[in-house]
Protein backbone atom coordinates (compact mmCIF):
# COMPACT_ATOMS: atom_id res chain seq x y z
CA UNK A 1 0.00 0.00 0.00
CA UNK A 2 0.72 3.56 -0.32
CA UNK A 3 1.93 5.94 2.05
CA UNK A 4 -0.94 8.23 1.10
CA UNK A 5 -3.57 5.51 1.43
CA UNK A 6 -2.56 4.45 4.82
CA UNK A 7 -3.96 4.72 8.26
CA UNK A 8 -1.84 6.93 10.37
CA UNK A 9 -1.52 3.27 12.86
CA UNK A 10 -0.59 1.73 9.48
CA UNK A 11 1.89 3.78 9.06
CA UNK A 12 2.89 4.24 12.38
CA UNK A 13 3.29 0.11 12.27
CA UNK A 14 5.81 0.45 9.20
CA UNK A 15 7.75 3.10 10.88
CA UNK A 16 8.00 0.55 14.03
CA UNK A 17 8.93 -2.18 12.11
CA UNK A 18 11.51 -0.27 10.58
CA UNK A 19 13.47 0.55 13.64
CA UNK A 20 17.20 -0.39 14.08
CA UNK A 21 17.98 -2.78 16.07
CA UNK A 22 19.99 -2.26 18.89
CA UNK A 23 23.73 -1.51 18.71
CA UNK A 24 26.45 -2.45 20.14
CA UNK A 25 29.82 -0.65 20.39
CA UNK A 26 31.76 -3.85 21.39
CA UNK A 27 35.27 -2.51 22.66
CA UNK A 28 37.41 -2.50 25.34
CA UNK A 29 36.47 0.74 27.03
CA UNK A 30 39.53 1.54 28.93
CA UNK A 31 38.82 3.42 31.91
CA UNK A 32 39.51 6.76 32.99
CA UNK A 33 39.05 7.67 29.13
CA UNK A 34 41.43 10.03 27.32
CA UNK A 35 40.47 12.54 25.33
CA UNK A 36 41.43 10.42 22.07
CA UNK A 37 40.08 7.31 23.25
CA UNK A 38 36.65 8.95 24.16
CA UNK A 39 35.99 10.80 20.42
CA UNK A 40 37.33 7.39 18.81
CA UNK A 41 34.57 5.28 20.66
CA UNK A 42 31.57 7.98 19.88
CA UNK A 43 32.90 8.34 16.32
CA UNK A 44 33.39 4.22 15.92
CA UNK A 45 29.46 4.02 17.55
CA UNK A 46 28.53 6.90 15.02
CA UNK A 47 29.89 5.02 11.89
CA UNK A 48 28.07 1.75 12.93
CA UNK A 49 24.65 3.56 13.99
CA UNK A 50 25.18 5.48 10.39
CA UNK A 51 24.76 2.16 8.38
CA UNK A 52 21.89 1.04 10.33
CA UNK A 53 19.99 4.69 9.82
CA UNK A 54 20.69 4.57 5.98
CA UNK A 55 18.54 0.77 5.98
CA UNK A 56 16.22 2.61 8.17
CA UNK A 57 15.24 5.44 6.47
CA UNK A 58 15.08 3.05 3.10
CA UNK A 59 11.94 1.78 5.07
CA UNK A 60 9.94 4.80 5.76
CA UNK A 61 7.16 4.31 3.29
CA UNK A 62 7.50 6.68 0.62
CA UNK A 63 11.45 7.80 0.96
CA UNK A 64 12.40 5.62 -2.08
CA UNK A 65 10.28 6.96 -3.91
CA UNK A 66 12.36 10.75 -3.45
CA UNK A 67 14.45 11.82 -5.90
CA UNK A 68 17.99 9.98 -5.05
CA UNK A 69 19.36 13.95 -4.89
CA UNK A 70 16.54 14.76 -2.05
CA UNK A 71 17.57 11.37 -0.41
CA UNK A 72 21.25 12.56 -0.29
CA UNK A 73 20.22 15.51 0.72
CA UNK A 74 17.87 15.11 3.89
CA UNK A 75 19.90 12.38 5.51
CA UNK A 76 22.93 14.10 5.16
CA UNK A 77 21.26 17.37 6.82
CA UNK A 78 19.98 15.32 10.09
CA UNK A 79 22.02 12.23 10.84
CA UNK A 80 23.13 14.05 13.63
CA UNK A 81 20.17 15.12 14.59
CA UNK A 82 18.48 11.47 14.04
CA UNK A 83 21.78 10.09 15.99
CA UNK A 84 21.27 12.38 18.83
CA UNK A 85 17.33 11.66 19.31
CA UNK A 86 18.28 7.79 19.26
CA UNK A 87 20.41 8.92 22.28
CA UNK A 88 17.81 10.86 24.32
CA UNK A 89 15.24 7.92 23.41
CA UNK A 90 17.92 5.96 25.29
CA UNK A 91 18.62 7.64 28.12
CA UNK A 92 14.91 9.04 28.99
CA UNK A 93 14.66 6.61 31.96
CA UNK A 94 18.36 7.51 33.30
CA UNK A 95 18.58 10.91 34.23
CA UNK A 96 22.20 12.35 34.35
CA UNK A 97 23.42 9.58 31.85
CA UNK A 98 23.61 9.31 28.17
CA UNK A 99 23.40 5.71 27.12
CA UNK A 100 25.17 5.73 23.72
CA UNK A 101 24.83 1.96 23.46
CA UNK A 102 24.26 -0.85 26.18
CA UNK A 103 27.36 -1.49 26.53
CA UNK A 104 28.47 2.61 26.34
CA UNK A 105 27.65 4.81 28.85
CA UNK A 106 28.77 8.38 29.74
CA UNK A 107 28.25 10.18 32.64
CA UNK A 108 27.79 13.72 32.49
CA UNK A 109 30.83 14.22 34.43
CA UNK A 110 32.95 11.99 32.48
CA UNK A 111 32.30 14.47 29.25
CA UNK A 112 35.08 16.64 30.55
CA UNK A 113 37.62 14.50 29.72
CA UNK A 114 36.86 16.48 25.94
CA UNK A 115 37.53 19.72 25.45
CA UNK A 116 34.34 21.50 24.90
CA UNK A 117 31.98 18.30 25.00
CA UNK A 118 30.63 18.68 28.31
CA UNK A 119 28.92 21.70 27.34
CA UNK A 120 26.98 19.29 24.07
CA UNK A 121 26.36 16.53 26.72
CA UNK A 122 24.48 19.03 29.10
CA UNK A 123 22.50 20.27 26.12
CA UNK A 124 21.18 16.61 25.53
CA UNK A 125 21.02 15.89 29.15
CA UNK A 126 18.46 18.70 28.93
CA UNK A 127 16.57 17.66 25.62
CA UNK A 128 16.25 14.06 27.36
CA UNK A 129 14.87 15.75 30.32
CA UNK A 130 12.14 17.32 28.47
CA UNK A 131 11.03 14.16 26.88
CA UNK A 132 11.18 12.60 30.57
CA UNK A 133 8.73 15.23 31.82
CA UNK A 134 6.53 14.95 28.81
CA UNK A 135 6.55 11.04 29.02
CA UNK A 136 7.53 10.13 25.56
CA UNK A 137 6.01 7.62 24.37
CA UNK A 138 7.75 5.12 21.93
CA UNK A 139 4.95 6.08 18.92
CA UNK A 140 5.88 9.27 19.58
CA UNK A 141 9.28 9.04 19.37
CA UNK A 142 8.99 7.12 15.96
CA UNK A 143 7.48 9.77 14.59
CA UNK A 144 8.99 12.66 15.37
CA UNK A 145 12.51 10.58 13.97
CA UNK A 146 10.72 10.76 10.44
CA UNK A 147 9.93 13.98 11.24
CA UNK A 148 13.37 15.08 11.71
CA UNK A 149 14.55 13.25 8.46
CA UNK A 150 11.84 14.40 5.98
CA UNK A 151 11.98 18.12 7.39
CA UNK A 152 15.64 18.57 7.88
CA UNK A 153 16.10 20.14 3.97
CA UNK A 154 12.90 21.83 3.43
CA UNK A 155 14.44 25.41 4.11
CA UNK A 156 17.44 24.94 2.32
CA UNK A 157 17.01 24.26 -1.26
CA UNK A 158 14.21 25.31 -3.46
CA UNK A 159 13.11 23.21 -6.21
CA UNK A 160 14.58 24.28 -9.97
CA UNK A 161 13.51 21.52 -12.44
CA UNK A 162 10.02 19.48 -13.03
CA UNK A 163 11.76 16.25 -11.23
CA UNK A 164 13.05 18.63 -8.05
CA UNK A 165 9.32 19.93 -7.97
CA UNK A 166 8.04 16.59 -7.82
CA UNK A 167 9.74 14.90 -5.38
CA UNK A 168 9.63 18.31 -3.38
CA UNK A 169 5.90 17.65 -3.81
CA UNK A 170 6.16 14.00 -2.79
CA UNK A 171 8.00 14.77 0.42
CA UNK A 172 5.20 17.10 1.65
CA UNK A 173 2.55 14.76 1.02
CA UNK A 174 4.97 12.24 3.08
CA UNK A 175 5.57 15.05 5.83
CA UNK A 176 1.31 15.35 6.16
CA UNK A 177 1.77 11.19 6.17
CA UNK A 178 3.94 11.50 9.49
CA UNK A 179 2.40 14.41 11.02
CA UNK A 180 -1.30 12.87 10.72
CA UNK A 181 0.33 9.85 12.34
CA UNK A 182 1.87 11.95 15.17
CA UNK A 183 -1.31 13.53 15.72
CA UNK A 184 -2.62 10.02 15.86
CA UNK A 185 -0.36 8.73 18.51
CA UNK A 186 -1.12 11.72 21.03
CA UNK A 187 -4.47 11.31 20.37
CA UNK A 188 -4.62 7.62 22.06
CA UNK A 189 -2.73 8.85 25.13
CA UNK A 190 -6.50 10.39 26.52
CA UNK A 191 -5.77 13.73 27.27
CA UNK A 192 -8.48 16.65 26.57
CA UNK A 193 -8.32 18.03 22.56
CA UNK A 194 -6.12 21.01 24.34
CA UNK A 195 -4.26 19.04 26.21
CA UNK A 196 -3.21 17.09 22.47
CA UNK A 197 -2.54 20.31 20.63
CA UNK A 198 -0.53 21.58 23.34
CA UNK A 199 1.48 18.18 23.50
CA UNK A 200 2.12 18.44 19.65
CA UNK A 201 3.13 21.86 20.18
CA UNK A 202 5.75 20.65 23.38
CA UNK A 203 7.16 17.94 21.51
CA UNK A 204 7.39 19.80 17.97
CA UNK A 205 9.34 22.41 19.66
CA UNK A 206 11.22 20.50 20.57
CA UNK A 207 12.42 19.36 17.59
CA UNK A 208 14.65 23.23 17.04
CA UNK A 209 16.62 21.99 20.64
CA UNK A 210 17.98 19.20 18.45
CA UNK A 211 18.74 20.81 15.55
CA UNK A 212 20.75 23.27 17.47
CA UNK A 213 22.62 20.63 19.56
CA UNK A 214 22.91 19.27 16.13
CA UNK A 215 24.90 22.25 14.89
CA UNK A 216 26.71 22.49 18.09
CA UNK A 217 27.90 19.00 17.88
CA UNK A 218 28.70 18.71 14.22
CA UNK A 219 31.33 21.96 14.79
CA UNK A 220 32.49 20.09 17.32
CA UNK A 221 33.08 16.94 15.44
CA UNK A 222 34.75 19.24 12.85
CA UNK A 223 37.43 20.84 15.60
CA UNK A 224 38.63 17.07 16.95
CA UNK A 225 39.13 16.10 13.64
CA UNK A 226 40.99 19.34 12.32
CA UNK A 227 43.16 18.87 15.16
CA UNK A 228 43.77 15.36 14.43
CA UNK A 229 42.46 14.13 18.38
CA UNK A 230 40.10 12.06 16.02
CA UNK A 231 40.25 10.21 13.09
CA UNK A 232 37.07 10.30 10.88
CA UNK A 233 37.12 8.02 8.08
CA UNK A 234 34.52 6.27 6.37
CA UNK A 235 30.66 7.06 5.87
CA UNK A 236 31.01 9.13 8.99
CA UNK A 237 33.63 11.67 7.24
CA UNK A 238 31.47 12.01 4.08
CA UNK A 239 28.51 13.07 6.32
CA UNK A 240 30.22 14.99 8.06
CA UNK A 241 32.05 16.85 4.71
CA UNK A 242 28.70 17.67 3.95
CA UNK A 243 28.14 19.87 6.85
CA UNK A 244 31.37 21.47 6.97
CA UNK A 245 33.02 21.66 3.35
CA UNK A 246 30.66 24.20 2.30
CA UNK B 1 30.47 5.91 -6.22
CA UNK B 2 30.11 7.45 -2.35
CA UNK B 3 29.32 4.74 0.54
CA UNK B 4 25.85 6.91 1.07
CA UNK B 5 24.75 6.25 -2.68
CA UNK B 6 26.20 3.19 -2.52
CA UNK B 7 23.90 2.23 0.54
CA UNK B 8 21.07 3.80 -1.28
CA UNK B 9 20.91 2.32 -3.72
CA UNK B 10 21.57 -1.17 -3.01
CA UNK B 11 18.22 -3.67 -2.61
CA UNK B 12 17.18 -4.52 0.44
CA UNK B 13 18.18 -7.77 2.18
Amino acid sequence: THHSTMSPEEFISRIMEAEPPEIYLMEDLKKPFTEASMMMSLTNLADKELVLMISWAKKIPGFLELSLTDQIHLLKCCWLEILMLGLMWRSVDHPGKLIFSPDFKLNREEGQCVEGIMEIFDMLLAATSRFRELKLQREEYVCLKAMILLNSNLCTSSPQTAEELESRNKLLRLLDSVIDALVWAISKLGLSTQQQTLRLGHLTMLLSHIRHVSNKGMDHLSTMKRKNVVLVYDLLLEMLDANTSS
Amino acid sequence: HTKLLQLLTTKPE
